[in-house]
């Protein structure tokens, strides 16, 4: 018996919009930590990781390991329907085939059930090391999504170099080429405007910009977001949600031929 | 010329 109850439900219409595009069907797995997602996208250059933990749903019930199957695209329907100030529940019996999703508005008023058909799928779960990173970058996610957003206009990849002047975000196409640098800068009226810049050693990597724009869905998740980079790993786009956990990114890099 | 990277190059299943 599964039964997940989660006040602030626009948390996870949220997480949807973030992954539905990146990847089709993906399990989510259930267990006493919370409420937890790994999958690649069809190409194999992303990998996404979400958690939820058990602490922040306000009842939280999983009886026993289990993973669910879900289309992504169709979760990402279901939850359209809830409303952005609903309580949503997530419940599936031992051994089912479907699991539900009720809608509870916050008067109490009005309560929904769409009950979705779960299916096999056939993931492998990759084991992601902890890893010593020459350079993490915090910043406002929306100043992210908009370098992404501007730089895809004019390349198709971005370099990102981290050194002790600041980060730099890098293209080049056929029209021309755009740099765009972002200092340190923590003397902000409030702290999630802030870039922070902690760097261990100088860092440049070059990615296919396509997967940035994709991962910036995650922007309503967070006032910001952390790029750690290492030349020997993929590049980590993390998004905090608040009280909850988090929606991860890892993108591999492109390496010159 | 970049060579797109695959995530398994980095991460090893389970």
């Amino acid at each position: 018996m599964l039964e997940l109850r989660l006040v602030q439900g626009s948390l996870l219409k949220k997480v949807l919009e973030a992954v539905k595009d990146l990847v089709n069907d993906a399990n989510f797995d259930c267990s006493a930590t919370g409420f937890s997602l790994q999958a690649m996208d069809s190409s194999h250059v992303a990998l996404v990781a979400l958690l939820l933990r058990s602490e922040g749903f306000e009842h939280y019930r999983c009886d026993r390991n289990i993973s669910m199957g879900m289309n992504l695209g169709n979760m990402a329907k279901m939850l359209k329907c809830a409303g952005n100030d609903d309580i949503i529940t997530l419940k599936a019996d031992d051994g089912s085939d479907v699991v539900t999703f009720m809608f509870e508005s916050p008067t109490q008023d009005k309560i929904a059930d769409f009950e979705m058909k779960l299916m096999d799928i056939d993931s492998e779960h990759l084991g992601i090391p902890e890893a010593e990173y020459h350079a993490i970058v915090r910043m406002p996610s929306s100043e992210f999504a908009r370098i992404c957003k501007d730089l895809s206009s004019i390349g198709d990849t971005v370099v990102i170099s981290v050194t002790k002047e600041g980060v730099k975000f890098s293209t080049r196409g056929d029209i021309g080429t755009a740099n765009i640098v972002c200092r340190q800068n923590t003397t902000v009226d409030k702290p999630e405007e802030a870039t922070v810049i902690e760097m261990n050693e100088p860092v440049s990597l070059t990615f296919a910009l396509r997967y940035f724009n994709s991962f910036t869905k995650a922007t309503p998740l967070s006032n910001t977001v952390t790029l750690s980079l290492s030349s020997e790993l993929p590049v980590v786009v993390e998004y905090k949600i608040a009280e909850m956990g988090y929606i991860r990114f890892y993108l591999a890099p492109k390496i010159e031929d | 010329p970049c060579l797109q990277k695959n995530i398994l190059y980095y991460f090893n299943e389970d």
